[in-house]
């Protein structure tokens, strides 16, 4: 598990 | 929002509405893999569920909900209004082969071990092989209509301009996600035989026709 980037892609 | 990506997500509008015109306009699906489209309804239905849970800008809502419904709109014209030219002989692929190992692969490599984390991570995997059913199909009839390929090239070229995006992001932001990036990679792999036959074929005029 590593730190999860915010998904602001689509 | 970067050039890249802007135009990433103009190439996969544009290829979904490729699809959806062609369908609508000859009132028939052959030639279209029907399990194709319903990955890409159980992607964009998985990784959209963050609609609901996180707002991000009125550009990425509105593209959310746009993509979830056109692809609604491609599987109810497929498998009830124009269901009698679905081509279900060639649409062999066993969807079971790619939905498997991307739920076992999403619960092993995540972020996350949380539900909306998980459907996240399994979108994205799943994205990344969806294409395949329709590219069997067109290597088991042997051809497809330019229309078709003109689909399947916009839908190549956007996750190729995502590759773009994710370079000059981490370039630019310092920001990266590895797991989006591997399986954007491996999509884009997977599209590169068939632009290959795009451009050498299809741009020059000619049907694309796999050799025999």
């Amino acid at each position: 598990t590593t730190e999860a980037p915010e998904h602001d892609e689509l | 929002m970067n050039i890249f990506r802007l135009l990433g997500d103009i190439s996969h509008l544009l290829a979904i509405i490729i699809l959806l015109r062609k369908i609508w306009m000859s009132r028939s699906c052959a030639g279209i893999s029907g399990k194709s489209q319903l990955l890409f309804g159980l992607v964009y239905t998985t990784r959209y569920l963050d609609l609901i849970t996180s707002y991000i800008s009125l550009y990425n809502s509105v593209m959310k909900v746009v993509f979830l419904a056109a692809s609604y709109a491609t599987i109810y014209l497929m498998y009830v209004k124009f269901k009698a030219t679905y081509d279900h002989n060639h649409d062999t692929f066993r969807i079971e082969f790619l939905v498997v190992p991307a739920v076992a692969l999403a619960l092993l490599i995540n972020h996350d071990f949380q539900v909306v984390e998980i459907l996240w991570t399994f979108s994205i995997y799943l994205e990344s092989v969806a294409i395949l059913p329709q590219l069997f199909m067109v290597s088991k009839t042997g051809e497809a209509e330019s229309i078709t390929s003109h689909y399947l090239f916009a839908l190549g070229v956007y996750r190729g301009l995502y590759l773009l995006n994710w370079i000059y992001r981490f370039w630019a932001e310092d920001h990266y996600d590895l797991i989006a990036i591997v399986a954007g990679v491996v999509q884009t792999v997977l599209y590169c035989d068939f632009f290959y036959l795009y451009i050498t074929k299809v741009l020059r005029g000619k049907k694309l026709q796999l050799p025999a």
